[in-house]
């Protein structure tokens, strides 16, 4: 079973440690910091308090063993990049680090760090798309070119069947789920899952599509 | 058009006064930190260096006044909950507040804030299910029921046209997208959305499948 390393104990790197530890994977957590590693000891297979540019400290506690290491090294990027370099050295396969500016993370991705993940900017993005555009509830970009969006039924396939909507024929784009509103007595509204070409869609309903982001772009601007 | 405040400029807050801002609307954006405003104060309407607990210094800058605020003070649970007791005094209507901890959330969702967000917890999750399913390429929860799941196709249809494979009657799911993988010659892998049942799936593609939680867990259990 693989073993994972967690360098640096902030929010992200405890709660990767976390999870991983709770799905009974060997997890060595250090920090620099004597609270954060005693705040998690419990938690994990190994923790130990000490400063990860130092290499001789990192073969101490067995970094050199792992399958793959996260670092989460916030704030100090010359220590995130140290750290990352050394992790090299050591032969780690995997190496995932969090990157605190675009900066940092251009230089992670040219050291060929190969995940490297910008949780604040991320979750920034989704915020302000949503405070953006409200109408539509989840976006999921399957690939550059395509996405599935959930949004409420447009007006103009309200009491329509799907069937009748003609939505690929019409705007290249397939309803895969159906969310019909919550009705007077059920506790939550109720999904229809690859709905059948006659289902009804009625106002308050939200319907999930699927199409080439050109198509759903053209299609937005018409509801 | 709608008016926001931005209440901490680290890197989530920074992000999202920054799109907006990008994106023309209006946004006041403020911190303690002077060199934090200085950094934002050419990208944004209003940028003013003020102690967000000071519930005087915000109506000077014209808080009262916004549609939405986002508050994004980190390390200090204390001024977070504080600053967004004044902002729901202020009457502003919409608050979205990030959490530094489970408690944290908490504590701003029983004070009606709708929109917590938790940026490094929400991310460490994905990285530690990618490391636990590094077989499950894509997992998007379109509600807590249903699933949308990308992964390579299983070696049991391949060689198989989607009608072939049978996989709604079979195991409940639907492929709602395929792969195919990147061929001599092309620069990317071709997707094919919405495939029609002659798609035959080859080994090295990769399908999206929708379905149940519960059938697609029983369809992994078979892969
Ligand atoms: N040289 C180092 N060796 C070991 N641990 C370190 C070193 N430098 C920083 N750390 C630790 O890294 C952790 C994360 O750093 P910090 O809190 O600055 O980052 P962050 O990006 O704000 O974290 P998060 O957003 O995940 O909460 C801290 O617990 C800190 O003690
Ligand atoms: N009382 C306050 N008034 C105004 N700004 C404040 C106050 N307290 C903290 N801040 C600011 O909030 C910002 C975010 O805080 P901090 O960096 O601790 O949070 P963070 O959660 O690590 O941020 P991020 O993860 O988004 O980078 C900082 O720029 C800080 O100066």
């Amino acid at each position: 079973k693989k073993q994972f390393a967690v360098i640096g104990l902030g929010r992200f790197g405890s709660e990767v440690a976390r999870i991983l530890s709770e799905n009974k994977y060997s997890v060595i957590a250090v920090d620099r910091s004597e609270s954060k590693v005693k705040a998690i000891a419990d938690q994990v297979s190994l923790a130990v308090q000490l400063d990860a540019t130092d290499e001789k400290a990192l073969r101490e506690a067995g970094i050199q063993n792992v399958d793959v290491a996260i670092v989460s090294i916030g704030e100090n990027i010359e220590a995130s990049i140290l750290v990352v370099m050394i992790l090299k050295d050591l032969g780690i396969k995997k190496i995932i680090a969090k990157a605190i500016s675009e900066l940092h993370g251009r230089v992670l991705t040219q050291l060929g760090i190969r995940r490297v993940v910008h949780p604040e900017r991320d979750m920034a993005q989704k915020v302000a798309l949503n405070l953006i555009r409200p109408e539509i509830l989840e976006l999921i970009e399957l690939s550059p070119e395509f996405s599935i969006v959930e949004l409420p039924a447009p007006e103009f396939i309200q009491g329509k069947k799907i069937l009748e909507a003609n939505m690929r024929a019409l705007h290249g784009i397939t309803i895969i789920a159906v969310k019909h509103a919550n009705d007077t007595g059920r506790a939550s509204p109720s999904w229809n899952i690859n709905p059948y070409p006659s289902t009804v869609i009625n106002k308050g309903d939200s319907i999930v599509i699927l199409g080439s982001n050109r198509d759903l772009e053209k299609f937005r601007k018409i509801t």
